[in-house]
């Protein structure tokens, strides 16, 4: 499975 | 970072000083939903799990604290502190808000972007924040009159989500692999059940009226 996004949003 | 996004973050800031200035200025939370708050409180603390293992950025790190220690300390005081609780009305803060948190936590356990501790639960804080305004808008039909700090309170925590809105739509159109389909569903529906305060707040600031949201 491809890794989720960064969460780089607050 | 875009713009937009800077302008939701910012507004959702002002949102939370606009609350704390209420709350200390007056001493008072009438009006304030302490559910709303304590929902709020629970969507950083389960958003925000990565807040010591991954580091994006100072701005990223900092806002994360504030968001988590202002909305603790909001429900510190309308529990604990000797002036502010008195003013807290829970015959009209009657909302059943743990059907909210067990409904948006059954839901991320079946659609999430990948089955990890974190993802569930950042799947779960996204849900929760759609609806954890609800316990909010229902007390202040309930309590006829809105006084302004509340309003404006409400009026920044509604627009910050339709700024994210924005930024979402920016990312998909300038970045190859993004998708935030979870966020974007979840923040259209959060946005939208700001739709009829919205109006009312509108009406009120043409007609320079009181706001008041019908029972």
């Amino acid at each position: 499975t491809k890794e989720p996004l960064a969460k780089d949003e607050l | 970072m875009n713009i937009f996004r800077f302008a939701g973050d910012m507004t959702h800031l002002i949102s939370i000083l606009v609350l704390l200035l209420k709350v200390y200025a007056t001493k008072s939370c009438s009006g304030i939903s302490l559910k709303t708050q304590e929902l709020y409180g629970i969507v950083f603390l389960a958003r925000y799990l990565d807040l010591f293992t991954d580091f994006i950025s100072v701005y990223n790190t900092v806002m994360k604290l504030v968001f988590i220690g202002s909305s603790l300390a909001i429900v510190w005081c309308m529990r604990f502190h000797r002036v502010v609780k008195r003013s807290y009305d829970r015959d009209v803060d009657t909302f059943r808000h743990y059907f909210l948190v067990g409904g948006c936590f059954l839901l991320a356990l079946f659609v999430h972007e990948k089955f990890s501790f974190r993802e569930v639960f950042w799947a779960f804080s996204i849900y929760l924040e759609a609806v954890a305004i609800l316990p909010q808008l229902i007390l202040l039909q309930r309590s006829g009159n809105v006084d302004n700090l509340t309003g404006q309170y409400v009026l920044f925590l509604g627009a910050y989500r339709g700024f994210y809105i924005l930024n979402w739509i920016y990312r998909y159109f300038t970045e190859d692999q993004f998708s935030r389909w979870i966020s974007c569903v979840s923040g259209l529906v959060q946005t939208a059940l700001y739709a009829d305060f919205f109006y009312y707040y509108f009406i009120s600031w043409k007609n320079n009226a009181k706001l008041k949201l019908p029972a």
